[in-house]
């Protein structure tokens, strides 16, 4: 089992787009993939048609309250071999209220620990902040991946986030490896999509993925479906980049 | 003077693109502007093209701690008429030290009173959240721009965003009030954008900005040149699209 963070401080990258498209990427190859959903936004939840009302009932935050197990809180996600552990908004509070709690770094990794070997793939989607619950979650994870907009303030915030990831290496997890900085919504039409992807390279070779994820407008479409866009339009640029994506890291970490 | 926030949690979304770019439209104007950047993620300090050495020694994390008055920090913008209290990433740490502090929510509210009567207008850009910083944001604020990228997330979450006006509403700002909902980075050629563009007016009629933001590269290329793109290419629609969405700001508060 493999659970890896998808995380950037910066907002609107494709954290989210990420982990629902490699997700069912993952799923379509057979390979049982759970998502956490780890953002009191909600946007996985949302993006794969969960009703808000039963979103409310099974959440992340139930399971970090202790008023339920995680093996009792995961719905399917209409997709097969692929489940998810819903959000909630009622997560916001969470970030409040864990300042106070004994190990408040280690909880979301000791609720995860419930569930090893039901699953290869745990992917857990992060909100745009380097706070406690983006902290937890880079304390459970094996690796990371980095969805990195190819443009100019996603580019200026990649220092930060690896000191960060660097302090949770030294304090709390010395084992998370990054798995690979994923450029996404790549424009071939601008320059400064060609620029910054040039930099990234050459700043952080060795660790940016083969596949680019370019701009497409499936991708944005497909969440108001309440589906993947490897089901809304499995023939879309997007769904090939995304199947792509996990071609790649499968052969990285060896498939069953 | 007017004190409006830029916020909404929803990350991506324009909220940086709109401090700058209206703050330099209304600076073009002459009307005395000042810039804060409340993200740490300090995307307008970069987009303004402040050295990471001059934002370390003059940000808002020393005026929040008490080492030095907002007076001392406010810095040139390079642009006459603009100025700007820069952000550095130790302002993360403001969060957690906040938390334990009397009158948490008031901080920045009691800073910008130091300053009355030297500026026009106060823009505050906000971080993709609704923790601390935000509610410090909202609390000292007079009105709200709310930029929604034309897109179903972004949709999404203008729900949860309204609940959170009304709490501070209700206990900490009487007199917040909704300057408007900014539709951004709007692309006529997808349906996505037609589609969310009408569902906004329909739901929040009379709160829509007339003024809409298209997507527009030289947006996105402007903050790598340290300029607003009123600087970088005025002649771009999105040089006009401020430009304009300045004019229908003032024209409903009447300028002096
Ligand atoms: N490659 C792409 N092409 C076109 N649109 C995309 C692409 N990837 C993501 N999007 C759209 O861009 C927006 C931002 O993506 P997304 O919400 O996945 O980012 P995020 O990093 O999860 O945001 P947040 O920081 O708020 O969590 C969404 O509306 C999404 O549908
Ligand atoms: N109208 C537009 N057309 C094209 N690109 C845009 C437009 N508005 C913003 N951008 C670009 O989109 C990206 C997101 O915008 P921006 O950083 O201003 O959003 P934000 O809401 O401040 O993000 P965050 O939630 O991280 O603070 C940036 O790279 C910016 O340059
Ligand atoms: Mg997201
Ligand atoms: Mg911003």
């Amino acid at each position: 089992m493999r659970i890896i963070a998808i995380a950037n401080q910066k907002g609107g990258v494709g954290k989210t787009t990420t982990a629902i498209n490699l997700g069912a990427a993952l799923a379509q190859r057979e390979l049982p993939t759970l998502l956490v959903d780890v953002d009191p936004q909600a946007n996985t939840t949302s993006g794969l048609g969960l009703e808000r009302a039963a979103a409310r009932e099974r959440n992340l935050y139930r399971a970090i309250c202790g008023t339920a197990s995680v093996a009792n809180l995961v719905v399917d996600s209409g997709v097969p071999h692929l489940r998810l552990l819903p959000s909630h908004a009622d997560l916001i509070g969470a970030e409040v209220e864990l300042v106070q709690q004994l190990a408040r770094e280690r909880i979301l990794k000791r609720l995860l620990e419930d569930l090893s070997g039901q699953y290869r793939y745990i992917l857990l989607d992060c909100p745009p902040s380097l706070g406690l619950l983006t902290v937890n979650a880079l304390t459970a994870a094996h690796s990371l991946i980095i969805p990195l907009q190819c443009e100019y303030y996603a580019l200026e915030g990649l220092a930060q986030l690896l000191k960060t990831v660097k302090l949770i290496r030294d304090n709390l997890n010395p084992g998370l490896e990054i798995e690979g900085v994923l450029l996404t919504m790549y424009d071939a039409r601008t320059n400064i999509s060609e620029q910054v992807a040039r930099e990234v390279r050459e700043h952080f070779r060795g660790y940016v993925f083969n596949t680019v994820i370019p701009r497409n407008v499936r991708l944005a479409e497909a969440p108001s479906h309440g589906k993947p866009v490897l089901t809304y339009d499995p023939s879309s640029v997007g769904s090939r980049s995304y199947a792509a994506l996990a071609e790649e890291l499968v052969g990285r970490n060896g498939a069953p």
